[in-house]
């Protein structure tokens, strides 16, 4: 008997819900969360964040939004970032942004739950969700109460990354929850002297990946010291970037 | 009331249990745990390797090491890498190392207790714990239950990591187990074919880290495409790095 998908908030809607997942941390899943919202909100669409990494949040960081938020009878309104993206993380409801939340699995799942059913989102196109690593509670409890249109995976080059992405599609598969698409992250990087372009981690998967598993390839990114520093300063959306534009509808 | 230290397995002894830590996936943890191990163990200590990242096992990839291993009456026997190190994990007892395990919070510590208790290490002069990202499940349930001499920190340079990487440090605060050291690692890379050094995530931030917590700073690792190979072969064993010579006793 499979459990119940939540209503969202009263006062919300969200036609679209995407989690972006790699099962490996370290990937660039939050960073690629956010290129996406960017890459959506840039075409005009009704965008949010959902931080569902309760114990490693990194989206407001990313985004240049800082806590914290007060509660309302109506539930918890998100920060909007400077370019009207709405943000929803548990960073947002501490006091400091470098407290440890040290919770058990059972509280993790319910917590993102709440994030659905307490935060006021109003009426999103696309609500995007970045998963914390692992395949655990967060994203089992993510995948069997949001009304997931279906995933992205994010992986990077090394084998060992490769091996536990794979581990993110199989638990996919058996939940029965498309995936949209895969991306590789930090495919290479541009030497600012001379400016050869060489590998840092291997020759990558990324393609081979999506052609065993039948998912979409959507591209790969390289490590760009520019994305970096941009992610420090909370000025992501200030980032200009081709990799979605094939699969952003309109 | 602090629940109980769990006995280690009747046929085992560890004089030294350190764990690896960072809060944050990707920053090189099993890298920098394996890394470790291999220092010891060419100093000629009998060295263990404990792999607590059930969602996301490396370690039997990194030292080429592949199960299932089959249980004794006496508990399971790790796998013996190419130097004699000795390595458990769950990727060891399964048929296949790209199956997930949708296991939720409370089996996940369980298991990992078992991974103690269950194993027949031998005799081992330093057992290497690696934790799994946040701050949740299973580094509480390794806090409580094994007796940690303490934590090695590992951070990378960007803003986001040293934000998440200060949860940790004060999640070992909190539970009062010594940090033994803080190593940032991916603090630069060299260009192949200029020799230029260039920074991919930024200044870094590990020193300044390790000041404010009054912990000692055990030096930095830059991208170095050849431990990447090496990770991806299962050969990290044969990589050569002064970083612990300080640390590393006799
Ligand atoms: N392609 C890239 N180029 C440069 N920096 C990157 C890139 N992808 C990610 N990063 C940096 O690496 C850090 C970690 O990425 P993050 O998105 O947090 O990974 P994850 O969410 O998978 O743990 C981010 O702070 C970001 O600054
Ligand atoms: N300094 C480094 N140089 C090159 N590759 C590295 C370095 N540190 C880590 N890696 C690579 O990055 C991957 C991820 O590191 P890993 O140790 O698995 O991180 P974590 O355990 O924190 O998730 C490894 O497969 C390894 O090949
Ligand atoms: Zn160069």
């Amino acid at each position: 008997h499979a459990p119940e998908k939540l209503a969202i908030n009263n006062f919300s809607s969200a036609k679209n819900v995407i989690a972006v997942m790699s099962g490996k941390g370290g990937v660039g899943k939050s960073s690629v969360t956010s290129l996406l919202a960017c890459g959506f909100r840039r075409k005009g669409y009704e965008v949010g964040v959902l931080d569902a990494d309760i114990t490693g949040p990194s989206l407001p960081k990313l985004f240049g939004v800082k806590g914290p938020i007060e509660g309302t009878p109506f539930g918890m309104h998100p920060l909007e970032s400077s370019t009207g993206i709405k943000v929803m993380s548990i960073n947002l409801l501490m006091e400091q942004e470098d407290e440890p939340v040290i919770w058990r699995g059972p509280l993790l799942g319910k917590v993102v739950g709440q994030f659905w059913t307490d935060v006021v989102w109003t009426d999103l196109d696309y609500l995007f969700v970045d998963l914390p690593p692992g395949t655990g509670d967060v994203p089992l409890s993510v995948m069997q109460s949001l009304p997931l249109n279906g995933f992205i995976v994010v992986t990077s080059p090394q084998e060992l990354a490769t091996m536990i992405v794979k581990k993110a599609i199989k638990m996919a598969q058996i939940m029965n929850i498309p995936i949209l698409g895969l991306i590789e992250n930090m495919s290479g990087v541009i030497c600012p002297k001379c400016g050869e372009e060489f590998k840092l981690f291997g020759p990558g998967h990324g393609e081979e990946v999506s052609k065993s598993f039948n998912i979409k390839f959507l591209g790969k990114l390289p490590v760009d010291p520019n994305l970096s520093k941009l992610c420090d300063q909370g000025k992501i959306e200030e980032y200009e970037s081709s990799l979605f534009t094939d699969f952003i509808p309109g």
